[in-house]
């Protein structure tokens, strides 16, 4: 463990915080990409599989449970508690066209040709692209709410946090996976119009709009 | 190689 991905898990951890809280406190989940959620669902769910099969560490373990029970409290709230106030006009993005193709890459691309390993890379490969529905989302609405903009952040930075953690683990482990280095680059790419607009205009209290 | 490490992150 390093600091870098702690401040990784943290940034991680508080995004699915303000998410949940945002829904929550405004009862209410407009503005928020039910598809990403779902994907994000999958993505921990076969991911964590091997929660079951191999146990790493008590900080290890109860951040995979949280991070699956919390996606699945996510999904929750937004199609049943609160589902007259989910957004599903604004949320158009067509799913398959992920993750099929992910589906199959996971298939051809990957390091072990196991049930496993394959369903981990899914989820990686997976993890890239699912906020691609919600960037979709706050393009055809042109806003995004102070708090989701707020999630998004922290959901952006901790895949940018773990970029310098797999540096760091390069140089002082000797450790590298370009499966995992590949896709969380890609997954920081996409967010960087976000981050841009992000810090040019929330953080100067405005609310986040797009040009016209 | 060293693939099995990558376990340990979330």
């Amino acid at each position: 463990m390093n600091v870098f991905r702690l401040t990784g898990d943290i940034a991680h951890l508080l995004a699915i915080i303000l998410l949940l809280m945002k829904i929550w406190k405004t009862r209410s989940c407009a503005g928020v990409s039910g598809k990403s959620q779902m994907m994000f669902a999958l993505v921990f769910t076969t991911r964590y599989l091997d929660l079951i099969t191999n146990f790493i560490s008590l900080y290890n373990t109860t951040m995979k449970m949280i991070f699956i029970a919390s996606s699945y409290g996510t999904l929750y709230l937004m199609f049943l508690k609160f589902r007259a106030t989910y957004d599903s006009n604004h949320d158009t993005f067509r799913m398959e066209f992920l993750v099929v193709p992910v589906a199959g890459l996971s298939f051809l691309v990957n390091h072990d040709f196991s049930p496993l390993e394959i369903l981990w890379t899914f989820s990686i490969y997976l993890e890239s692209v699912a906020i691609l529905p919600q960037l979709f989302m706050i393009s055809k609405t042109g806003e995004a709410e102070t708090i989701t903009s707020h999630y998004l952040f922290a959901l952006g930075s901790y895949r940018a946090l773990y970029i310098l953690n797999w540096v760091y683990r390069f140089y002082f482990e000797g450790f590298f996976d370009l499966i995992a280095v590949v896709a969380g680059c890609v997954q920081t790419v996409l967010y960087c119009d976000f981050f841009y607009l992000y810090i040019t205009k929330v953080w100067k209290g405005k609310k986040l709009t797009l040009p016209a | 190689a060293c693939r099995k490490k990558a376990k340990d992150e979330l």
